[in-house]
């Protein structure tokens, strides 16, 4: 299994 | 009062196709401009964003703001009822709990009318800011799809390594490893076998297969894909540049002018380092 960043880390939360 | 006709209904089934293994529960964003929708699958990991315009629906009626908050599951097993040369109307009015779709059958000689309960979503929604991306290759979406199947079956990650004559894709597993390489096309007859790459620097990113996998269901939507990354950038940049999008652009199946009605995008990060 790859293991992924999560995108909530990328992207702001509005 | 919200009401939406598609002559080509067959666009919503695959739009649900490509999305509904990958998200559960998400909403419709209705307004004057269309209809949209953004949910992360379970996991978090990838994102997907899809986006209809109001100009691609042959009567469009949207008299205010609305969030149609549904299961996919449920929506794409009603859809799945509709044949595929039927017109497709979505009705929903003002603070109701359900919306209503109709089928008509294209001699009009029959009408299914289906309803779907609404559902309250409190779902986390993700800014997505406008980048420029450093590397572009526009591709057939069916090689897309075929890349990804087949390396699948060699390992669980693919990199992809970009040049400026031609992009790479490649994974390696236990039983060994396999790539593909495709050129940049010349100018061809035929737009959509055409292979384009547009970069700024040479790159070269791994992506979990499994997600690019779900994203190759949007295939049918589109005969080109888009992939757009930056390579990595150092320490202390947004991390927002390391995120691949894979996109579909959805156009109306008609052959003498084909025009461009909405998307797909799909945005996943590159895969964790061993």
């Amino acid at each position: 299994e790859v293991e992924q960043h999560f995108l909530s880390n990328y992207f702001s939360t509005s | 009062m919200f009401e939406a006709r598609l002559i080509q209904g067959s666009i919503l089934k695959k739009i649900l196709d490509a999305i509904k293994d990958l998200v559960t529960d998400a909403s419709w964003d209705c307004s004057p401009n269309g209809m949209s929708l953004q949910a992360m699958d379970t996991s978090h990991v990838s994102l997907v964003s899809v986006s209809l315009n109001s100009d691609g629906f042959d009567k469009y009626r949207c008299d205010r703001n609305l969030t149609l908050g549904m299961n996919l599951i449920s929506l794409s097993k009603i859809i799945k009822c509709a044949a595929n040369d039927d017109t497709i109307i979505i009705k929903a009015g003002d603070g109701g709990d359900k919306i209503t779709l109709l089928f008509e059958a294209q001699n009009e000689s029959e009408v299914a009318e289906y309803e779907i309960k609404l559902m309250n979503l409190d779902s986390e929604y993700l800014g997505i800011p406008d980048t420029t991306y450093n590397v572009t290759i526009k591709m057939p979406s069916n090689k897309f799809q075929r890349i990804c199947r087949d390396l699948s079956q060699i390992g669980d990650a693919v990199t992809i390594s970009c040049a400026k004559d031609g992009v790479r894709f490649g994974a390696a597993g236990d039983l060994g490893s396999g790539s593909i390489r495709l050129a940049q096309t010349a100018t061809s007859d035929k737009p959509e076998d055409s292979v384009t790459i547009s970069m700024q620097e040479a790159l070269c990113q791994s992506f979990a297969l499994k997600y690019l996998n779900h994203f190759a269901k949007a295939t049918p939507l589109s005969a080109q894909v888009t992939l757009s990354m930056s390579p990595d950038v150092p320490l202390g940049e947004p991390l927002l540049f390391n995120v691949c999008v894979v996109e579909y652009n959805i156009s109306d199946n008609d052959d003498e002018n084909p025009s461009t009605i909405g998307f797909i995008r799909y945005y996943l990060a590159p895969k964790i380092d061993d």
